[in-house]
């Protein structure tokens, strides 16, 4: 089964 | 104050039509650049950043950074009563509690005045790295469309494939298994229907189907769409207008 990445684990916070 | 007039209501009702089903509550920040957006899905898992450029505008004034928190849906109940082809003004003071929009008919013998509630939104911004892409695939936005739909009736999610043969969407599912393969194949005398393809190293990645298929809601936004693709990033996929655009992008999936 394959998971959902999240955006913010490549996007960081300003 | 702001004040920003867009000679087609079209522009804006298009923008707000795709991206209206993956963002509820946003923020438009306003500033001399123009109208912006940046806001993420409930999950997470995707994010959307719009830019209108005040060269799109027939009028543009910003004194100073104004964000609009919006609701996307009242906004769209508003925007219902613009004819496309209508002339829209948006005003707002510094520290607004309302939008006003005013839209004008080309004979200039109908006037409607609207007024929308706005909100205090807590808004994250994140850092969009600079990235350069392993694949950027241009193609029709309809085409596009058409893939996402077609294999989303089938699975949940599509590899998409991008090697010097081309970019290949497949998908597996309880019914059957589907693939479609876009070759390079640039029109010279109508660049937006071709497609090209191009590639530094061959990418493999897995997207949600439910995903793709509502950014495809912005293909009215542009005749073309542009696909940027590199191994373990986000997809970002760009429609871009004259004077702005809208870009999406999508976590991958990840294991196996």
């Amino acid at each position: 089964a394959t998971g959902q990445g999240n955006i913010m684990s490549f996007f960081q916070k300003k | 104050m702001l004040e920003a007039r867009l000679e087609q209501s079209s522009v804006l009702k298009k923008v707000v039509d795709a991206i209206k089903d993956l963002v509820q509550d946003c923020n438009f920040d306003c500033n001399d650049s123009g109208i912006q957006l940046q806001a993420m899905d409930n999950s997470h898992v995707a994010l959307v950043a719009m830019h209108l450029k005040t060269e799109g505008f027939a009028l543009y004034r910003c004194d100073r950074n104004i964000a609009l928190g919006i609701n996307l849906v009242s906004l769209q109940k508003v925007l219902r009563a613009a004819q496309n082809e209508d002339v829209m003004t948006l005003k707002a003071e510094d520290s607004p509690d309302a939008l006003s929009l005013v839209f004008e008919n080309s004979e200039n013998d109908r006037i409607s005045e609207y007024d929308l509630k706005l909100m205090d939104i807590d808004q994250e911004h994140l850092g969009i790295p600079e990235t350069e892409y392993g694949a950027t695939v241009k193609m029709p936005s309809a085409e596009f469309q058409r893939i996402c739909r077609d294999l989303s009736l089938l699975s949940e999610s599509v590899a998409i494939e991008a090697t010097k043969e081309g970019i290949k969407f497949s998908c597996t599912g309880d019914i059957g298994k589907g693939a479609v393969t876009l070759r390079q194949n640039p029109n010279v005398e109508k660049p937006e229907l071709g497609t090209t393809i191009e590639l530094q190293e061959p990418v493999a990645l897995t997207f949600s189907l439910k995903y793709l298929v509502n950014f495809c809601k912005a293909s009215g936004l542009s005749n073309t769409v542009t696909i940027s693709l590199s191994n373990e990033v986000p997809l970002l996929i760009e429609y871009e207008m004259e004077h702005g655009y809208v870009r999406f992008y999508l976590a991958p999936k990840i294991g196996d």
